[in-house]
């Protein structure tokens, strides 16, 4: 149930 | 030049016992400090966060930065050779091949040595910027392991709902549903079991209960654990140690 989002869409590359 | 020695090579293995499930390659930043590590899981769903400060070691040097490769399989294998009361040094030149773990009996002149050799790591580094989070839990550790533990025969995700007044976790699974309700509490005899919420808004989150059967192998490193919760972005759950943390970033599920 619900979709997994990811990490990557929240912090970004230094 | 790496040296820094643990007072007990326990710590050093529930860290890597903490952390080898989600994420296998990762890189060891030595600086003066003390160590730190950040790693993504394969499905870019966990983010690992370490830092073991200079103070956790009885003797720390490390005159420029170093950066040690290393597969975590391997590094553990290495590190249950030792006891838990030995002492560990791990030493490493400034651009080493291999990380050197020293192993020292208290009770013996046992003195063991093993070499790890090192890989060289390419991974992206994430800025985590400091956020002002919806809700802030403290409770015993070993708690949320067991509520996690409990629900996740029954689901696959974790919902977790927090007010000013409690801290509720529920799974909904096809053979039945769960759930456990907690309310603030403050034990002075026995802090470790106090449960604190700090709440700027309420939080209705949901968590895959595989990362978080990850998450929760941390327990062991400290007696308390912080969550840090906002609706729609990832939670930071954080084992603190004398001198530094553990802490995971999960990305939350979204209903379709």
């Amino acid at each position: 149930k619900g979709k997994q989002s990811s990490i990557m869409n929240f912090f970004g590359t230094r | 030049m790496l040296e820094g020695k643990f007072e007990e090579a326990s710590l050093l293995k529930k860290v890597v016992e903490s952390i080898k499930d989600s994420v296998q390659l990762c890189n060891f930043v030595c600086s003066e400090h003390g160590i730190t590590v950040q790693a993504v899981d394969d499905s870019r769903v966990l983010l690992v966060s370490l830092l073991i400060g200079n103070e956790v070691f009885s003797d720390y040097r490390c005159d420029r930065n170093i950066t040690l490769g290393v597969d975590l399989k391997s590094f553990a294998k290495i590190i249950r050779c030792g006891g838990n009361d030995d002492y560990l040094t791990l030493i490493a030149e400034d651009s080493p091949d291999s990380v050197t773990l020293v192993f020292e009996d208290k009770n013996s002149d046992r003195i063991s040595e093993y070499s790890l050799k090192l890989m060289e790591i390419d991974n992206e580094f994430l800025k985590i910027d400091d956020m002002d989070y919806d809700s802030v839990i403290k409770m015993p550790s070993i708690d949320f392991q067991k509520i996690c533990r409990d629900l996740s025969t029954l689901s696959e995700s974790l919902q977790i709902l927090i007010t000013k007044d409690s801290i509720k976790f529920m799974a909904e699974g096809e053979t039945g549903n769960g759930s456990v309700i907690l309310k603030p509490r403050t034990d002075i005899d026995k802090p470790e079991q106090s449960i604190t919420v700090k709440l700027n808004n309420a939080v209705n989150s949901t968590f895959g209960l595989k990362y978080i059967a990850d998450i929760v192998k941390g327990t062991s490193l400290s007696n308390q654990i912080v969550i840090k919760i906002s609706n729609r972005t990832p939670a930071l759950f954080e084992y603190k140690l004398q001198s530094g943390y553990l802490r995971f970033y999960l990305a939350p599920k979204f209903e379709d």
